[in-house]
């Protein structure tokens, strides 16, 4: 199946993300 | 036994699920594997970015931990020791680290390991960081120490993520000669 692959600045750019508790 | 993690809604899913384990490190004790399995700490499983941010934002990085530990990111299911299914036929890249890099090398490794970006398919079963007095020491844990076109892989990815002087020693141990000397590293 596909993989679910992140380059590091998409990850930073989910750091700040109301989603993260 | 504890409840699968799964993302929450919205939340972005990570290829596959990670559990953080803390291992305090008492120097001069010897470290057999029943009580270092005795000694290692459940911290929490991740199955999200945002879960993965959530427990790191309240980790302390590996830059401020005094004395000996150990910071480990294994994907749920592989306990991070020599013994479990995943790792007895498998080994380790070791990166060793002067004091004061140790927290970056560690954000950048981890987000590359859970970003997929090693692409060795099932290979890597997770990545640790050590702080010791001296230096700090990073590793990667693979599968199959015997596929020699997966570690190449794994350690031109982790040369290329940690981005470190081209001077840098990487050494890689089996897990088997491990268990044989008794010793880490």
């Amino acid at each position: 199946g596909t993989r679910i692959i992140y380059e590091r600045h998409e990850l930073l750019q989910l750091r700040n993300s109301p989603l993260t508790r | 036994e504890r409840e699968p993690v799964t993302p929450g809604p919205g939340e972005h899913a990570l290829q596959f699920a990670y559990t953080f384990w803390f291992t305090p490190r008492f120097p001069g004790r010897q470290a057999s594997s029943l009580n270092f399995e005795q000694n290692i700490k459940y911290v929490g499983t991740v199955a999200s970015v945002e879960q993965f941010w959530a427990y790191y934002s309240h980790m302390g990085r590996p830059g401020d931990l005094t004395g000996h530990s150990d910071l480990h990111l294994f994907k749920d299911g592989v306990k991070p020791m020599w013994e479990d299914p995943a790792n007895k036929e498998g080994g380790k890249w070791i990166v060793r680290l002067r004091k004061g890099l140790a927290s970056r090398a560690w954000e950048n490794l981890i987000l590359a390991m859970l970003g997929e970006q090693f692409m060795v398919g099932e290979e890597i079963c997770g990545a640790v960081v050590s702080v010791r007095f001296q230096e700090d020491i990073i590793s990667v844990w693979n599968k199959t120490a015997s596929d020699q076109a997966t570690t190449s892989r794994i350690r031109d990815t982790l040369k290329r993520v940690l981005n470190l002087p081209p001077n840098t020693i990487m050494e890689y141990k089996m897990h088997l000669d491990s268990l044989k000397d008794n010793s880490s590293f």
